[in-house]
Formats: structure tokens, C-alpha cells, sequence
């Protein structure tokens, strides 16, 4: 698992439900951080 | 050599299918296509793995095998030839027998624009794979995103192109595979990422609302929308997750739409540019009852246009829901208004109800100019919807 998967599943008590919890905030500023670069790529993709 | 190897974790496909499972959504995987063997048959192996965790939690999911088959060579410089896919899928197929899924569907092949060599591919991979998919899915815009003009958005050709191409995959299956159904397995407005500053505008509305139309009207059940959030511009929430106008127009529709689609004509000079189709409304919406109509409506006209109904229905009571753009006549707005009023989320987890508007009895439903919307003709008692 990647850090944020990790973290984000970590959290959660019981990751069978639908009642998940929040986004830890390390996970969110990091995903947060990462979805500019995510977003450039996605697009060069779709432009080819 | 363009692609880096991506990396799908448990973890990764737990949370994907806790997002798919509790948002109400079946989830459809496409398994990657591209792993082959040196005589070009597909290798299944890395699939199996997906396949064993997938059964090892009991999740159930349907598949697909490849995207965009067409541009296989221009993407990876591997050029597949229809009927290759087509033994691929069955594989896939008989390898799914093998595991949990044993009522988990098979679609495909995920097409681009039909073309001369495309048309090929796609009627060679139903020769010999069309036995074991559920339905045929195929992929459409209507124009390239980095040269779309707002003009191509309201022009009532571009919108009706979607019926030619869609008339020229019906004609394959027909002398292929009569009788399968087929969907839209991937479709927005304009290609390569959207239009920027149009395709999240309420502008994207009238190409999305046509196109939810002429595919009901043609048969196609199933409208699987490009993106629901990633990048470029035809996502239908932003990066805050806020909705954007094709999401609140997709949530009306899913409300008020049935699935049962009867025929409409409007009267009038220029029918192209004044637009309907005629629903059953959902059975599952609380206020309405069955026998009810949903009619929508797209006015591409630069004046408000008043519609009569036929004299059997002019009686009946109707409630309107029209969207229009938040700005006064700022057809590029992101947020729209119902009746007036702006939509927005009431909180981070809590959608607002979406309420009509009653017309007074007999009056004419009226459309706003470069406006779309919906009118539920209530107690209409029409025994098809019944």
C-alpha cells in the first residue's frame, strides 16, 4: 500500500462499512500535494 | 515506451469498491489488455491475481478487457487485429467461469469513432468474441476539446451527429451480432479532456441532456458518463468535490426519468433547435405516481418558446424544473439555479431537494432562451408507464 492507503484504511475502525471517516489530514495535504502532477498526467494522456 | 508500470494495491481495490458499493454504483474493472504473450495472445496471469483477491473478498464486479482497441498501436506500439481481441474475451470469459463471479457480466470492446479501420477491427472482434460479452460498448464526443467553440455546444448539427454515429455502430452489430444491446461505455462532450471554460459551464448541459436523450430514444440503456472527477474539464464535480452543472442536470434526470421511452414531436419551423423526449417519470420519485410523464426539453432558440401540449394532456396538472445559468444569461456559469434558485450542497455529506414548480392549469410550459429542463406531466394516467 502507498502512504495514503495505508494511513486512510488504518484509520478507519471498521472499512467494511459505508460509514468511513474523515480523510486524515496528512493523507488529504498529501494527496492534496500530489494531484497537480496526477492532473498533468492524466491530461497528456488524454490529449494524445 | 511512453507508460510507467501503475501499481493496483489491495488496499487500493478495497477502496475502490467501498466507493462503488456505497455510493450505489455497480463497479465494471477494465483489465488491461496490453499484457501479452510473444505470439500476441493476451496474458491472462496478472489478471488472475486481480481475479484471486476479488474472489477472495467475494466482491462482485463486472469486466472489461482493453480500452480503445483502435489505438492500441498509436498508444503501445502494439497492433492487436479484431479477431484476436475477440479470443481474448473468451478467455476472459471462460476464466471468469472459473472463479466466484459466476453472474458477473462481460462487456466490450470499448471502440473509439467508428472509422474505415476501427469498423474493421470492431466487426472482426464480434465475429469471433460477440457470443460472450452482455453488451457492446462503444465510446463518443462530439468534438476535440482544445478547439470546441461555444457555438459547436448549441449547434443543433453537432448534437444530431451523435445519431450518425451511433446509426454506424447499430448497422455493425445488426450484420454482426443482431439483437445485442449496446451502450455507451465512455462519453462526454469533447475529447482530449474537455473543453476548458465549457465543458464544466452550463453550457455542457445541452450536449449532455441531447445526448441522455437520442440514446434513450435509440435503445442504448446504459450512458456511462466521462469523468465523474479527474482532470481536464468534463468532470462532473471539481477538485473541492462541489457539484458542477452536468452533475445537478444527471441528478434531475436520474430523479425524474424512467426508463421507458415513448415518442415526441414538437410542431414548430425549426424542430432542430427546440428539442424532446418523452419518459415514463420515475416510479421511484416519492411525489409522482405510475402513469406519470417526465417530458425535457432543450430550447437552442435565442428567445423563450412556449409549448402546448396535445389536447388530451392539456389539462393536467405539470410541474416544471428548469435549469438555467446562475449569471443572467452567462451561459458559462458553473453553478446553476432550479426554478430561480442556485443549487448548492446544504452540507459536505447533504444534496438539497430538488422541488418543482406547478403551472398554472392549461398554461403553455414555457423555455427560457439557450435553456433546458424538465416537466412532469402529473396523473397523466398513460397505460404504457403504468
Amino acid at each position: 500500500s502507498s502512504f495514503e492507503e495505508r494511513s486512510y484504511w488504518e484509520a478507519q475502525v471498521n472499512p467494511d462499512t459505508c460509514n468511513l471517516g474523515p480523510i486524515p489530514s496528512a493523507v488529504k495535504g498529501q494527496l492534496q500535494l500530489e494531484w497537480p502532477v496526477q492532473e498533468e498526467l492524466l491530461l497528456k494522456e488524454q490529449h494524445q | 515506451n511512453k507508460y510507467k508500470n501503475g501499481t493496483f494495491t489491495k488496499s487500493t481495490v478495497d477502496m475502490l469498491y467501498s466507493f462503488a458499493k456505497c455510493s450505489g454504483l455497480d463497479l465494471i474493472f477494465g483489465i488491461n489488455a496490453l499484457i501479452r504473450k510473444s505470439n500476441l495472445q493476451w496474458d491472462s496471469s496478472n489478471a488472475k491475481l486481480f481475479l484471486d483477491y476479488c474472489t477472495s473478498q467475494k466482491y462482485n464486479i463486472s469486466w472489461e478487457l482493453g480500452n480503445e482497441p483502435n489505438s492500441f498501436r498509436k498508444k503501445s506500439g502494439i497492433y492487436i487485429k479484431g479477431s484476436q481481441l475477440g479470443k481474448d474475451f473468451i478467455k476472459l470469459h471462460s476464466l471468469l467461469k472459473t472463479y466466484y463471479f459466476k453472474n458477473a457480466k462481460l462487456f466490450g470492446p470499448d471502440i473509439g469513432q467508428l472509422r474505415k479501420n476501427s469498423e474493421k477491427l470492431l466487426r472482426s472482434f464480434l465475429n469471433v468474441g460477440g457470443e460472450v460479452i452482455d453488451a457492446i460498448t462503444w465510446h463518443h464526443y462530439y468534438v476535440n476539446g482544445r478547439n470546441a467553440t461555444q457555438e459547436d455546444f448549441l449547434n443543433p448539427e453537432v448534437l444530431d451527429t451523435f445519431i450518425f454515429s451511433a446509426q454506424k455502430i447499430f448497422q455493425v452489430v445488426k450484420e454482426t451480432r443482431p439483437g445485442k444491446k449496446i451502450w455507451l461505455g465512455e462519453t462526454s462532450s469533447a475529447y482530449g479532456g474537455g473543453a476548458p471554460k465549457l465543458s464544466d459551464t452550463y453550457t455542457a448541459g445541452f450536449t449532455w441532456l441531447d445526448k441522455l436523450g437520442l440514446s434513450a430514444k435509440m435503445g442504448i440503456e446504459v450512458v456511462m458518463r466521462q469523468v465523474f472527477f479527474g482532470a481536464g474539464n468534463y468532470h462532473l464535480v471539481d477538485r473541492n468535490f462541489d457539484p458542477l452543472p452536468d452533475y445537478w442536470l444527471s441528478l434531475l434526470f436520474k430523479q425524474l426519468v424512467g426508463t421507458k421511452v415513448l415518442a415526441a414531436s414538437v410542431k414548430s419551423p425549426d424542430k432542430q433547435k427546440l428539442r424532446l423526449y418523452l419518459h415514463c417519470t420515475n416510479n421511484k420519485h416519492p411525489k409522482y405516481k405510475e402513469g406519470d410523464l417526465t417530458l425535457y426539453a432543450l430550447n437552442l432558440h435565442n428567445d423563450t418558446k412556449y409549448l402546448q401540449l396535445p389536447p388530451h394532456l392539456s389539462d393536467k396538472r405539470v410541474e416544471k424544473y428548469i435549469l438555467q445559468p446562475s449569471g443572467y444569461k452567462n451561459l458559462l456559469s458553473q453553478s446553476v439555479k432550479l426554478n430561480g434558485h442556485i443549487l448548492k450542497m446544504v452540507d459536505d455529506k447533504t444534496l438539497p431537494e430538488l422541488i418543482g414548480k406547478p403551472l398554472c392549469r392549461g398554461c403553455p410550459l414555457t423555455l427560457p432562451p439557450f435553456s433546458y429542463g424538465f416537466f412532469v406531466i402529473i396523473n397523466a394516467k398513460v397505460v404504457t408507464c403504468i
